[in-house]
């Protein structure tokens, strides 16, 4: 923007010392970033990801074509992972927390997609249906009760994924997702669902934030 | 777009890197190392004003020059150099909950200058 005497800022001779030019655009940097993240100040980290969950993860995700520019006219896109913290774990059953960030659970933020990513350990050469629970919170007590389920086939060992509908939706907006799963019916043995450090279980989500309400406006 | 070199005074590109480990931001930034944010800098007389890039043809040159003559006494010093092609920085962070985010944040790297 052109200042009141008509001098443009950026065609003038830097008025600064070339230290606290530098200082002026690294802050400028730090602020420009926080504010695209809508971050007040750098988040700092109380549960630490180890680095082969990560790796892990990671490995798992297919990125997004490279070269395609986010869209101009829609909102921001962000795609995140939310690790799992394992509570009641036994051979018959597994349950799952995830946490979703509070900022996350804020207005307008629209999921696209989401989807679980889990590892399970099977005998050789057998098969098993796994039945994934999505459970909530009943209005009138602490009691979490059964929302929605699917079923799965898992044929192998091996990292499975399970597409959530829209509870997915339901849960971002609420900040916590809990999932159980369970093998179906009688079974001789029972799968294991692997979450040390290299196969924690993880949601991954592609959302958008503005989205939904560009799309009211127009 | 011209990159700053030398000792030139007219519209260009100056590359600057922030490294987030300098910054101490590579515990929460998983990637990139850095961001190559640039900025736009130097002069822009008003008959390369509307050039973006200034590079344009001669052509361009003599039509800005005649809008300059046209308008002289009327719009002094309104150009500015300022960035014509930007790019989206992609990151990968934690954000405060630990959760693992991607995110490509658009028109934050300055590839190009030119005069207003």
């Amino acid at each position: 923007t052109p200042r009141a005497d008509r001098q443009c800022p950026a065609c003038g001779e830097p008025a600064l010392d070339v230290e606290s030019h530098r200082e002026l655009l690294l802050n400028l940097a730090k602020r420009s970033i926080l504010d695209k993240l809508h971050l007040s100040q750098r988040p700092t980290l109380g549960r630490p990801v180890s680095r082969v969950a990560l790796r892990a993860a990671l490995q798992r995700l297919h990125g997004p074509p490279q070269g395609v520019l986010p869209e101009a006219d829609g909102g921001q896109e962000y795609e995140i992972i939310t690790f799992a913290e394992t509570g009641l774990c036994n051979t018959t059953q597994t349950r799952l927390d995830f946490h979703f960030s509070s900022d996350s659970s804020a207005g307008g933020l629209e999921v696209q997609q989401a989807s679980l990513m889990f590892f399970v350990q099977l005998p050789p050469n057998t098969t098993c249906p796994l039945k994934v629970r999505v459970l909530e919170l009943s209005p009138r007590d602490t009691n979490l009760t059964s929302a929605t389920q699917h079923l799965l086939e898992v044929n192998d060992s091996g990292w499975h994924q399970l597409l959530l509908g829209p509870e997915a939706q339901t849960a971002y907006s609420q900040g916590h997702l809990t999932l159980e799963l369970a093998p179906e019916g009688q079974v001789a043995w029972s799968p294991v669902i692997l979450a040390g450090a290299a196969h924690r279980p993880f949601v991954t989500a592609r959302v958008r934030v503005g989205g939904k309400h560009r799309l009211r406006r127009r | 777009g011209i990159d700053c070199q030398g000792r030139s005074r007219m519209c260009c590109r100056q590359e600057f890197f922030v490294d987030f480990r300098e910054i101490g931001w590579h515990d929460w930034i998983i990637q990139p190392e850095g961001y190559a944010m640039n900025f736009c800098t130097g002069q822009c007389p008003l008959h390369v004003a509307g050039m973006p890039g200034i590079a344009a043809s001669f052509y361009t040159s003599v039509l800005n020059l005649l809008k300059v003559n046209t308008a002289a006494g009327t719009t002094r010093g309104s150009s500015c150099c300022v960035p014509t092609i930007r790019r989206p920085l992609s990151l990968l962070y934690y954000d405060r909950d630990s959760n693992i985010v991607k995110t490509d944040i658009p028109d934050m790297v300055v590839e190009a200058c030119g005069c207003s």
